[in-house]
């Protein structure tokens, strides 16, 4: 986390704010809620209380305004520059403001508002940007649900103003997986397009053999609709399409685009419905089947054709000499079947049909 | 990079420009020409490699495909540096 220059902070903890005006994009009450439960946001964790104003100067103006809105600091039209908010202080110090030209939600479908507030508010109590991705103080604006502040957020604002005295106990968003934490376990892996991306948390790593360094980013940055939590992913090369799995339902992707009359239930794959979760998923483009993990067993679709072979599930201990355990994610390069599970990596020759090669998950990401 | 050869293309020069705006914005990049027509300045460069530095990605001071893709993702109005 980091702070302004000077620390700069509220003198007393008891501050007050005033909503000047309001989006046309939602509800008054839908702007009132997301403001409060901003603020609540940051005084769940330090002993700072709001008090909502109705006229004069509080000192926090929370106003929605476009292009040149009187502070010399032009917001930029759709998209680009959505808030901003000035570090705590007199006059302007503490004001918060939003981009009309936005699309201001209470979902995902666009910019959700109470996400953006509980960030801009931060700046007005005194925090400046986190440079960690998973931090809400993090400059690059991300969907995500729950309670809004990671552990980095919450050690920056008691650093300024000490924590709750009545210690109520917030469980903090959880920060980035590190990738060469020795114990890194993968949610699901796939190719695309080329590159290999592995989904771990709310956060996926891009691999590009032009790449040495992996480039970790919010799942929801890029695909706003797929979940947070990624079970299984393959990618189909002849149609250009990437299948995500999470519980039971599944989505395709065309690059960053939804496929259409997505997301569909995994059962469509064939899958009998007490299934409810597909562990890992790989496309082997040499037999164009598809090979779908679910705890001990493995299914084959064949893409071709659209129907799940038959004979299946089989055992994946018996077909996957020297894969002993579930799978957690695969990936097929060149030959070799590459199986994630926890911090293990196996490498499977389909020629010899045999384990070759065991390393640590976390070797795919340079570590 | 862009070879100092050949003239910059449409899209490196709306590149260029894109960043510059950026970088002045959030990373106190002074305002004015940098540079020769179209060529990075050193000011430019140590701006860029700062702007990688907070954001994680490898520190080239070149205007990479994952620089600009960050450049463009909507963010806070916010610098990331200083006042």
């Amino acid at each position: 986390y980091n702070h302004f220059p000077r620390h700069l902070k509220w003198p007393n903890t008891d501050v007050t704010f005033r909503i000047v005006n309001y989006t046309p994009d939602l509800k008054k009450s839908d702007v009132d809620r997301a403001i409060r439960n901003a603020l609540n946001a940051w005084s769940d964790v330090t002993p700072l209380t709001f008090k909502k104003l109705y006229k004069g100067n509080a000192d926090i103006m929370i106003s929605f305004g476009s292009k040149e809105h009187g502070d010399y600091n032009p917001f930029d039209g759709p998209n680009g520059l959505l808030a901003h908010a000035y570090p705590p202080g007199e006059g302007i110090g503490g004001d918060t403001h939003f981009d009309e030209d936005e699309d201001w939600t209470k979902d995902s479908s666009a910019y959700n508002l109470f996400i953006v507030a509980a960030h801009e508010l931060g700046h007005a109590l005194g925090m400046s940007h986190s440079t960690d991705p998973g931090a809400l103080m993090y400059p690059v604006y991300s969907y995500s649900t729950g309670y809004p502040l990671a552990e980095d957020d919450i050690e920056g604002i008691q650093a300024l103003y000490g924590p709750n005295p009545n210690s109520r106990k917030v469980k903090p968003r959880p920060d980035a997986p590190t990738k060469c934490d020795p114990m890194l376990s993968f949610d699901a892996a796939t190719e695309l397009r080329g590159e290999t991306v592995i989904f771990k948390d709310r956060f996926y790593w891009r691999l590009h053999p032009q790449m040495p360094e992996p480039e970790q980013t919010l799942i929801k940055s890029t695909w706003p609709s797929i979940p947070n939590k990624v079970d299984a992913a393959y990618e189909n090369p002849e149609k250009d399409l990437v299948i995500i799995f999470s519980g039971i339902r599944m989505w395709a992707l065309n690059g960053y685009n939804l496929v259409d009359g997505y997301p569909k239930y995994i059962h469509k794959l064939g899958l009998p419905k007490t299934i409810r979760k597909v562990d890992a998923a790989v496309h082997i483009g040499d037999t164009g089947k598809t090979l779908l993990f679910t705890d001990e067993e493995y299914w084959s679709y064949d893409e071709a054709s659209g129907t799940m072979d038959t004979g299946y599930p089989r055992s994946i201990e018996d077909d996957f000499p020297g894969m002993s355990d579930e799978v957690d994610a695969a990936v097929y390069h060149y030959g070799y079947l590459y199986f994630f599970h926890d911090h293990v990596q196996y490498e499977y020759s389909y020629t010899s049909k045999k384990v070759i090669r065991i390393m640590r998950t976390n070797a795919i990401l340079n570590c | 990079a862009h070879s100092s050869a050949a003239p910059l293309s449409s899209e490196d020069k709306d590149d260029l420009l894109l960043a510059e705006k950026y970088l002045r914005r959030f990373y106190g990049l002074p305002a004015g020409l940098q540079g020769r027509q179209g060529q990075p300045s050193d000011a430019l460069k140590a701006k860029i490699k700062e702007m990688q530095r907070f954001f994680n990605l490898k520190v080239t001071g070149n205007l990479d495909e994952n620089t600009l893709e960050l450049m463009k993702e909507p963010r806070c109005g916010v610098p990331d540096i200083g006042e």
